[in-house]
């Protein structure tokens, strides 16, 4: 039997809102240790990487491990439905077929619940090796949002590189060139306004930029992004949610055969 | 013109 108790039941509108367009279908993974997802895009050239920690939860109790799939559609289709602030509660039996959201309102005066069908989806899941990045970048998601979504109107690819300088990125299309430089920048007023670069080695490394984009649809779960980047390996892109787990988008690279 | 890789060239299936 899995019962869930997430108070801050708006984190998981904003995790599904962010991957729901990437990925379709998905098996939701839970044990002892929370909630998990892993899943790639239809086209194979992105991984999604959720934890959500089970020290999240106001309660948690997972008897046994499931995995529960689900469409995403219908997903956020339910949790669309409940409040921002509303308290979420998940319920499901060990072998049933669905899964119970409880949504309640934080003044306790408004209490809802739906039931969600879950379907098999056959996944194949990805061993995601420990890699010593090259260059991680930490920056304001909004600043990361704003370059993916001013790049795409000039080019499709792009090409990002981080050198003692800072992290350049670099796209050209039709309309001509673009170059975004972002450099670090600690001592900005806000907290929020800060740059981190921690460079062991320079790297340079090109992307599809649309992906990238989809991305950027996690900006709302945190006021930074990180990108680690590696030569010829992919890029993670990784936002925290809280302190209590994180969403990490990989991406292979485009590579000169 | 470089070409796309598939994630599963880089992370195995376990």
């Amino acid at each position: 039997m899995l019962e869930a108790r997430l108070v801050q039941g708006g984190m998981l509108k904003k995790v599904v809102d962010a991957v729901k367009d990437l990925v379709t279908e998905a098996n939701i993974d839970v044990s002892s240790s929370g909630f998990q997802l892993q899943a790639m895009d239809t086209s194979h050239v992105s991984l999604i990487a959720m934890h959500l920690r089970s020290d999240a939860f106001e309660h948690f109790r997972c008897d046994r491990a499931m995995s529960m799939g689900m469409s995403l559609a219908n997903l956020a289709k339910v949790l669309k439905c409940a409040g921002n602030d509303d308290i979420v509660t998940l319920k499901a039996n060990d072998d049933g077929d669905t899964v119970t959201f409880m949504f309640e309102s934080p003044k306790e005066d408004r209490v809802s619940d739906f039931e969600l069908k879950l379907m098999d989806i056959d996944s194949e899941h990805l061993g995601i090796p420990d890699t010593d990045y090259c260059a991680t970048v930490t920056m304001p998601s909004g600043e990361y949002a704003r370059i993916c979504k001013d790049l795409s109107s000039i080019g499709d690819t792009v090409v990002i590189s981080a050198t003692k300088d800072g992290v350049k990125f670099t796209t050209s299309g039709d309309v001509g060139t673009a170059n975004v430089t972002v450099r670090q920048n600690t001592t900005a007023d806000k907290k929020e306004d800060q740059t981190i670069i921690d460079l062991k080695e320079p790297v340079a490394l090109t992307f599809a930029l649309r992906y990238l984009t989809s991305f950027a649809k996690a900006t709302p779960l945190a006021t930074h992004v990180t990108l680690s980047m590696t030569r010829e390996l992919p890029v993670m892109v990784e936002y925290a949610i809280q302190d209590m787990g994180f969403l990490r988008f990989y991406l292979a690279p485009k590579i000169e055969d | 013109k470089p070409g796309q890789r598939s994630i599963t060239a880089f992370f195995g299936t376990s």
